[in-house]
């Protein structure tokens, strides 16, 4: 996955990702492409959250998921998750949830509890950094005013880190794969690297979704396991979800 | 090692989306967090409840690819299936409403809505 939340000159936010899944799930030789990605881009779509009839929260989601990997509450934030390989994963978690050890959260239910019940940028980011996980993740994370943009590198137990934008010095804006941000990534799987690179040409007084949608369709950045690419607006109450596939030539991953 | 030898340029004017890498838009659903848990995603798994079972039954092609045998992928659905039981509600309910609205069995749709943290080792 690529994540970006980015802020233009007059501060105003802008959020969006690309939902890369299904490495090494069946390689479909025929058509040069992972075949649960293939799968799961039908299964996409657009939710509106609503109670009362008023929209609680949007989504973009996975038909029979009940959690969320990208969501929205217009006018107050926006939320995306990437995923976090560790050696401490997963697995360990639901291996002490079926022992009766119930203290940590599943990934999908925390940010759909985020996501209908935090009521500002910092209760969301409170919790997102807080609540113990079963499993290791990036928290992406924007909200409604300049400054409120922020990656939380999570293991299953603790905070590892809190990257901010444009506070203290920050970036303008800051950009997640599936790696901590402060090393390098993997050598065979860099797309923080290109990613950045048409960032920086975009600059703040361009950032828009348009701009942004064309770095996230940049090869190597959409690549063959890309499902979908989802823009947000905070302020504008606006998210868009698109399903995208990958041409040859293209990268696996 | 070698340039990446299927990267490019970064893109221009691409939005709004459209040419081959462009396969739609999303469809949009609402979901009515008013009614009772296990009828919230009734009118979306009826829609795309032959897409899911397509998935679930790839999950277990590839399951069964690693097990031959098939008793591993029993063990687990049935494994999982008494999971649910054990998660929080309105999910618990969620989820025993999607297997039921999919006719998919309750195991796999489980698999399905903690296939993450599974995945991140």
């Amino acid at each position: 996955c690529t994540s970006i939340v980015a802020e233009d000159k007059t501060g105003k936010l802008y959020h969006a990702r690309n939902l890369d899944f299904g490495l090494f799930l069946g390689w479909d030789v025929k058509n040069s492409s992972w075949t649960i990605t293939e799968e799961l881009r039908p299964l996409t779509v657009s939710l509106d959250f609503q109670r009362n009839n008023k929209t609680v929260f949007k989504s973009s989601n996975f038909a029979g998921y009940v959690g969320m990997v990208s969501g929205m509450k217009p006018g107050i934030f926006s939320l995306t998750m990437n995923e976090r390989f560790s050696i401490d994963g997963g697995y360990i978690g639901i291996f002490q949830w079926i022992l009766g050890k119930r203290d940590g959260m599943w990934m999908g239910f925390l940010t759909r509890a985020v996501l209908e019940n935090s009521t500002s940028y910092e209760d969301a980011k409170d919790q997102l950094t807080k609540t113990k996980l079963l499993a290791p993740a990036y928290f992406i994370l924007g909200g409604n005013r300049t400054g409120q943009g922020c990656v939380i590198t999570r293991s299953r137990l603790s905070t590892l880190d809190i990257w901010n934008i444009n506070t203290n010095g920050g970036p303008w804006y800051v950009l997640e794969t599936n790696y901590d941000h402060w090393e390098d990534p993997f050598v065979l799987d860099d797309r923080r690297t290109p990613a950045r690179r048409c960032m920086d040409r975009i600059t703040p007084e361009n950032i828009s979704l348009p701009t942004i949608f064309d770095v996230l369709t940049t090869k190597p950045v959409l690549n063959k396991l890309t499902v979908s690419t989802t823009l947000i607006s905070v302020t504008d109450s606006r998210i868009e979800t698109y399903l995208l596939g990958c041409p040859d030539p293209c990268n696996p991953w | 090692l070698a340039k990446d030898p299927y990267a490019e340029e970064c893109r221009n004017e691409s939005y709004p989306p459209s040419g081959p890498r462009f396969k739609g838009n999303a469809p949009v659903y609402i979901i009515n967090l008013d009614l009772p848990p296990s009828k919230r995603w009734d009118q979306l798994i009826n829609d795309k409840k032959v897409q899911l079972k397509t998935l679930t039954d790839t999950m277990r092609g590839i399951m069964t690819a690693f097990f031959p045998s098939g008793k591993v992928v029993h063990i687990l659905e049935k494994e999982l299936t008494l999971l649910s039981a054990t998660l929080p509600y309105p999910f618990r309910e969620e989820i025993e409403g999607i297997a039921k609205a999919s006719g998919i069995p309750l195991g796999e749709i489980v698999m399905f809505n903690v296939f993450y943290e599974i995945f991140t080792v």
